[in-house]
């Protein structure tokens, strides 16, 4: 799990 | 990046630019609930830990400063602006944070993807954002009348989070292995939570009369 893409939303 | 998204940051970033507007121009924040702008600083501050580590686009980091930016200067001049300061309704925002913050943060310790530090730290900020809200529509039940600038605010915060679930929707089909169980499930929290205030603004809206909430 890429954590920076599952976190890309603001 | 999807239209629902694109739209849903831009509604995000109209309902800051109209409050620091108001606050700004008239110099007043009545019927703003500084708890709920205090909670929104939070929320930025623990959710944008990864600011300086992951790189995502220029978008990013740009609409990440500027919340940071506008929810600390909102704080800013509701807790030391003179003139501001005057016109804060203290006596009817009297939600506590400790409500809202510690059981959010209990949760968030309990229900995680990773117990990292940052990981621990953003899922605390989403439930924390589901729920900031709370002392702001308290405060607009109290009071009843509402001035438009504070009626669009809220109004626009809520499409805002409409928006949000409909980019959740397209990405679930759009893309594979988007499955956020925990921003999806307090995104509908938060969503929910402005319903009420909807029903009475879009009738009011409707009527062309000024917003007033039952009390």
């Amino acid at each position: 799990l890429d954590k920076a893409k599952s976190h890309d939303e603001l | 990046m999807n239209a629902f998204r694109l739209a849903g940051d831009m509604t995000h970033l109209i309902s800051v630019l109209v409050l620091l507007l108001k606050i700004h121009t008239i110099k007043s924040c009545a019927g703003i609930s500084l708890k709920t702008q205090e909670l929104y600083a939070l929320v930025f501050a623990t959710r944008y830990l990864d600011i300086f580590t992951d790189f995502i686009s220029l978008y990013n980091t740009v609409m990440k400063l500027i919340f940071l930016g506008s929810s600390f200067s909102i704080v800013w001049y509701m807790r030391r602006h003179k003139l501001v300061q005057r016109s804060y309704d203290k006596d009817h925002d009297t939600f506590r944070h400790q409500l809202l913050v510690l059981p959010c943060l209990i949760l968030a310790l309990l229900i995680h993807e990773q117990f990292t530090f940052k990981e621990v730290m953003w899922t605390f900020s989403i439930y924390l954002e589901a729920v900031a809200i709370l002392p702001q529509l308290v405060l607009l039940q109290r009071t009843r009348n509402i001035d438009n600038l504070t009626g669009q605010y809220v109004f626009f915060l809520g499409a805002y989070r409409s928006l949000y679930i409909l980019n959740w929707i397209y990405r679930y089909f759009t893309e594979p292995h988007y499955v956020h169980w925990i921003t999806w499930i307090s995104g509908l929290v938060q969503t929910l939570l402005y319903a009420d205030f909807f029903y009475y603004y879009i009738s009011s809206w409707k009527n062309n009369v000024k917003l007033t909430l039952p009390a």
